[in-house]
């Protein structure tokens, strides 16, 4: 038996929205720890990683662990019928093919139940170690999200270099050229508008900008988002969620050959 | 030459 009682429902809402468009189908595990996925991209260069914590729902009963493969999509529809002020209850029976998701309205007077289909997903899992990275960059995540859209109209791919400068967004098309750099500001009236770097090598690595607009779409998660940088590894693209944990983006880099 | 890497080549498959 799972319950899984989750009294900001948007979250959930906002979760789909963000990771429906990267990856069509998924197995959620739920287990002790909290509600999680891990999946690829059909052509394995991208990888989200979800946990929300057990912590962080109002009710949280999984009695064993329990993976359930869902369609991402049909998921996020059936979400985009609950407000965004509903709690969003997740209840599966064991052994059952379906999850329910029941929305409540926040004075009750309105009460939905959804049962979608679960499937049968042969799920491949990496085994991703923890790592230091020769660079963090924490920005707005706003800022991020409007380099990545305005770079993709100039070219394909962007070129993420950080140096003591700053880090650099740049890249090349048919049109012509595009740098942006963001210096570290920590003067900022707010911390969330704040670009904060971390160095101890220079980083420079490139990568296709179809993805990381992907993962811009998890912008409204979080005010701030975190790039991990090490030369000729994956970057991670971190959006967390508030207390609760967070929406991790791992993206393979290009290699000039 | 441009080439996109995948992340099997990076992370174990479990």
């Amino acid at each position: 038996m799972l319950e899984l009682r989750l009294v900001q429902g948007s979250l959930l809402k906002k979760v789909l929205e963000s990771i429906k468009e990267l990856v069509n189908d998924a197995n959620f595990d739920c287990s002790s720890t909290g509600f999680s996925l891990q999946a690829m991209d059909s052509s394995h260069v991208a990888l989200v990683a979800l946990l929300l914590r057990s912590e962080g729902f109002e009710h949280y009963r999984c009695d064993r662990n329990l993976s359930m493969g869902m369609n991402l999509n049909n998921m996020a529809k059936m979400l985009k019928c609950a407000g965004n002020d509903d709690i969003i209850t997740i209840k599966a029976d064991d052994g059952s093919d379906t999850v329910t998701f029941m929305f409540e309205s926040p004075t009750q007077d309105k009460i939905s139940d959804f049962e979608m289909k679960l499937m049968d997903i042969d799920s491949e899992h990496l085994g991703i170690p923890e790592a230091e990275y020769d660079a963090i960059v924490r920005m707005p995540s706003a800022e991020f999200a409007r380099i990545c859209k305005d770079l993709s109209s100039i070219g394909d791919t962007v070129v993420i270099s950080v140096t003591k400068e700053g880090v650099k967004f740049s890249t090349k098309g048919d049109i012509g050229a595009a740098n942006i750099v963001c210096r570290q500001n920590t003067t900022v009236d707010k911390p969330d508008d704040a670009t904060v770097i971390e160095m101890k090598e220079p980083v420079s690595l490139q990568f296709a900008l179809r993805y990381t607009n992907f993962f811009t779409k998890a912008t409204p998660l979080s005010s701030t988002v975190t790039i991990s940088l090490s030369n000729e590894l994956p970057v991670v693209v971190e959006y967390k969620i508030a207390e609760m944990g967070y929406v991790r983006f791992y993206l393979a880099p290009k290699i000039e050959e | 030459n441009v080439e996109q890497n995948v992340l099997t080549l990076y992370y174990d498959n479990l």
